[in-house]
């Protein structure tokens, strides 16, 4: 009655609460930890810490190096066809605007196609992008590259809607790539509400001009760490079970969100199975990644640290889409493992998560993945989440402590009984 | 048992769904 037992101690028993105030402390403590900054450093040091006096095994800390990428001071004024402040997030490694700013008449378009159809009409200006938010995965693309589009067609900067399924004036930040070859314009996300407004001035014909400023500055590349602790197989050591979360997030709110709650619900696993005194017979390994949000580059040089060993891999998991109420699994992987997955959320039925949905993903996992080893991730409120994603917004009052409970308890029993059986799930 | 080294199974389906089911 494993599972039962996980289940009572996590959602009903002496450990409720126990990831949602241990994720409190750390995030009222130390703030957003931006990759790079001394917020995450900390961060990290006190979870080596945590990891220990929780008496896990095998805790240490595997150094990466990462981006570090600095917001500065940033602003945005509409100056016609009326004076507006307009509330911006700068995108991660953008470069920033001369001292006076950038100011320029801007071209609208909804859409990359539009853009290019109406290329001669971009020179000199700076871009708006109100394109419509279909779902994270497609929208997310005009974030991205959202400046290159621009650049290419001599465009001075570009200003992006925000990728969020709600708005209350609330600007969004994130990752952005430039390109080789194409010139680096600085490039920000504005508000779903100063989009769609600039949107209709500009279709009723108002020329709209915008100032914007940029403080944003790339740096050198710096030291970080992947934070690790293990509950060490006691048939099989060498084989594993990863669960992970990234420590690391955007520099605004507090990072309690995305994805503090995937990283604590994670370390919530292995203490619960811990409290239960419960050992698996394979490796139950915690890994708390570094500068995810830069594009996963913490995990990445852990894959290539430890791929060598892939074939001991059974399965690795990543909860970075919210620790609100599960609605179930997300889970790549062959026909054979899905049918045995299904068996093992079968044993979630006591407080309802049991559905196992396809397409597993993470961007730390993606490189395991994509080499073959199931994956697995934690499916829950998507609109709540996205909603929240990468603004101000996303801190503790976002985060409940019995969502949290559930989230962990499915954790821990998914990732306990794939570690504990007999056999490693099958791979082709 | 075999550890799945090899990709198969020395276990029928049925023996694998009793085994998960013992940990409810």
């Amino acid at each position: 009655d494993v599972a039962k037992a996980i289940i009572n101690l996590a959602v009903y028993g002496e450990a409720q609460n126990r990831s949602y105030e241990r994720l409190s402390l750390l995030v009222d403590t130390v703030g957003p930890r931006l990759s790079g900054s001394k917020n995450l450093e900390k961060a990290i040091q006190i979870m080596y810490q945590n990891l220990q006096d929780d008496r896990l095994e095998n805790v240490h800390l595997e150094p990466v190096k990462i981006p570090h990428w600095e917001r500065g001071e940033e602003s945005a004024m509409m100056l016609e066809p009326r004076l507006h402040k307009m509330a911006i997030l700068g995108l991660g490694s953008s470069i920033g605007t001369p001292h006076e700013g950038i100011t320029a008449e801007v071209l609208v378009v909804t859409s990359f196609d539009e853009l290019r159809r109406r290329a001669s009409e971009a020179r000199g200006k700076i871009v708006v992008y109100n394109q419509p938010y279909v779902n994270y995965s497609k929208s997310v693309q005009y974030r991205v590259s959202g400046a290159v589009e621009a650049a290419k067609v001599g465009a001075l900067a570009s200003l992006i809607r925000s990728v969020t399924s709600f708005s209350i004036y609330s600007p969004h930040t994130g990752i952005q790539k430039y390109q080789d070859g194409v010139p680096k314009i600085p490039t920000a996300c504005i508000t779903v509400e100063d989009a769609e407004m600039v949107a209709r001035m500009a279709s009723r014909g108002s020329r709209v001009v915008v100032q914007l400023k940029m403080g944003a500055k790339n740096y050198p590349d710096v030291d970080s760490f992947n934070t690790v602790a293990e509950i060490i197989g006691r048939k099989y050591p060498e084989q594993v079970v990863l669960v992970s979360g990234h420590l690391d997030s955007w520099d605004v709110g507090q990072g309690a969100m995305d994805d503090g709650g995937g990283a604590f619900i994670s370390w919530e696993a292995l203490s619960l199975i811990k409290d239960l005194g419960l050992r698996p017979k394979r490796t139950l390994r915690l890994v708390l990644w570094t500068a995810e949000e830069q594009g996963g580059i913490g995990a990445f040089q852990y894959y290539q640290q430890h791929k060598a060993n892939i074939s001991n891999y059974s399965l690795v998991m990543e909860s970075d889409l919210g620790t609100f109420l599960p609605s179930g699994l997300q889970f790549t992987g062959s026909e054979k493992a899905r049918a045995i997955m299904k068996e093992v959320m079968k044993l979630l039925q006591p407080i309802n998560v049991t559905q196992l949905f396809t397409a597993g993903e993470g961007t730390d996992i993606s490189f395991w993945i994509q080499a073959g080893v199931p994956g697995a991730s934690l499916l829950d409120d998507l609109y709540k989440y996205f909603s929240f994603h990468h603004s101000r917004g996303d801190t503790m009052t976002v985060m409940d402590p019995e969502q949290m409970n559930v989230a962990a308890a499915v954790w821990a029993v998914v990732s306990y009984v794939i570690a504990d059986r007999e056999e490693m799930l099958p791979r082709n | 048992a075999a550890i799945y080294q090899n990709g198969v199974s020395q276990n029928t389906f049925q023996e694998i769904k009793e085994e998960i089911a013992h940990y409810k």
